[in-house]
């Protein structure tokens, strides 16, 4: 009987969920809300030498096949390749409330860069 | 560090893991330092008992957060200042000194006089502009006795000075920032405009005297005289009633250059 072909796990890179609950790190007495938020984060192969957005032809493939890329260059890294703020309400070192808008605070995509 | 672990993915726990336990700790006592600078602070925060958030902030944040959209939410009372949080990344509230609000005078405080409130915003980091202030001051309705009473009788004015000099007995020279007329037939907050004299302040680097109160009950009796404004905490001594959540507070709208302003987000 074909060998059962469990689903190849997908190494490749891509985001991944991450919820940061500000709570179990103990910061939620002077982060008054959230109470945590989704970050995401960046995780996973870059098996072709070539960051994405330059693979994306044939011809780039076919040139970096024909001209064997060195291999002493580094990979391509799983990094964010976008990212969105989120606002927190918190008491500062003075105990006063302020609000905040964060910049890059949650992953949206990933890329190999 | 089981607290701090969640703040590092599974992939990053296994790399500190590796470590010896004294190392990781510093690795995530490093890490938080990271964050914390990240949020613009020198120490993590250690509130005090006494702190108190406004229910006016908590509700700027929800309804740009876009929590008071969802179903259930609780009803917010005041529309979103989008012209003040489109041109900031941040909003700060203040109470006053309350130690400092009588002004000095000849005899004992006689009602309607001006009093005074001195905000302490060298919190306020320098990198961050203002762009515009406002002063809440909550008014409690007042049931009149008598219907007739109803009419002009329930007219109160409201007025916000700029301290200019430091208080002298007797003596407070002021320049008019914002006035308004008011029934004391509703409860409500009032805004008031007083950018101009904060931004003095912290912009330009002018001395910071403070702001001055003036309530006046416009009837011949003025029998509700310091009844209907909340001002000060020694007017007003009302049971039930919350002074911290109803006390002035003073709101700053300002930007450090970092990220995008607080404009409304709908909640994905």
């Amino acid at each position: 009987s074909p060998k059962q072909r469990g689903r190849k796990r997908n190494r490749n890179c891509r985001r991944h969920a991450l919820y940061v609950d500000f709570s179990e790190v103990g910061w939620n007495d002077w982060i008054v809300a959230p109470p945590g938020y989704q970050a995401y984060y960046c995780h996973g192969e870059c098996p072709f030498p070539l960051a994405d957005h330059l693979n994306s032809t044939n011809h780039a493939i076919v040139q970096t096949l024909v001209n064997s890329v060195n291999s002493n260059i580094p990979k391509a890294c799983c990094v964010p390749t976008e990212l969105s703020a989120i606002s927190m309400l918190y008491l500062d070192e003075t105990d006063r409330v302020v609000l905040k808008n964060y910049q890059e605070m949650v992953v949206e995509g990933c890329g190999c860069r | 560090e089981s607290n701090h672990a969640s703040l590092i993915p599974e992939e990053g726990k296994k790399k500190v893991s590796g470590h010896h336990p004294g190392q990781s700790h510093e690795l995530l006592r490093d890490f938080e330092a990271t964050l914390l600078h990240m949020f613009g602070l020198q120490r993590r925060p250690r509130p005090s008992r006494s702190a108190v958030v406004p229910q006016y902030l908590l509700d700027l944040y929800r309804l740009q957060s876009g929590e008071a959209d969802e179903a259930g939410a609780q009803e917010v009372s005041f529309e979103y200042p989008e012209r003040s949080t489109s041109r900031a990344n941040t909003v700060r509230a203040f109470h006053h000194e309350e130690h400092m609000e009588q002004v000095p005078s000849d005899g004992p405080y006689t009602t309607g006089t001006p009093l005074r409130f001195l905000f302490n915003l060298s919190s306020i980091p320098e990198d961050e502009l203002l762009s515009t202030a406002e002063l809440r001051l909550y008014r409690k309705q007042i049931e009149e006795a008598s219907s007739e009473d109803a009419g002009n009788e329930g007219l109160h004015r409201i007025n916000v000075y700029e301290v200019l000099k430091p208080p002298r007995p007797g003596q407070l020279i002021t320049r008019l920032l914002d006035t308004r007329l008011v029934r004391h037939n509703t409860s409500n907050w009032e805004s008031f405009d007083v950018s101009p004299a904060v931004l003095r302040w912290t912009r330009d680097r002018l001395p910071n005297h403070g702001l001055a109160v003036e309530v006046l009950h416009l009837n011949r009796t003025p029998r509700h005289q310091d009844k209907h404004v909340r001002i000060s905490r020694s007017l007003h001594q009302a049971p039930g009633e919350d002074w911290d959540q109803l006390r002035p507070l003073l709101v700053t709208f300002g930007h450090d250059g970092k990220g995008h302003p607080l404009t409304r987000r709908t909640k994905r």
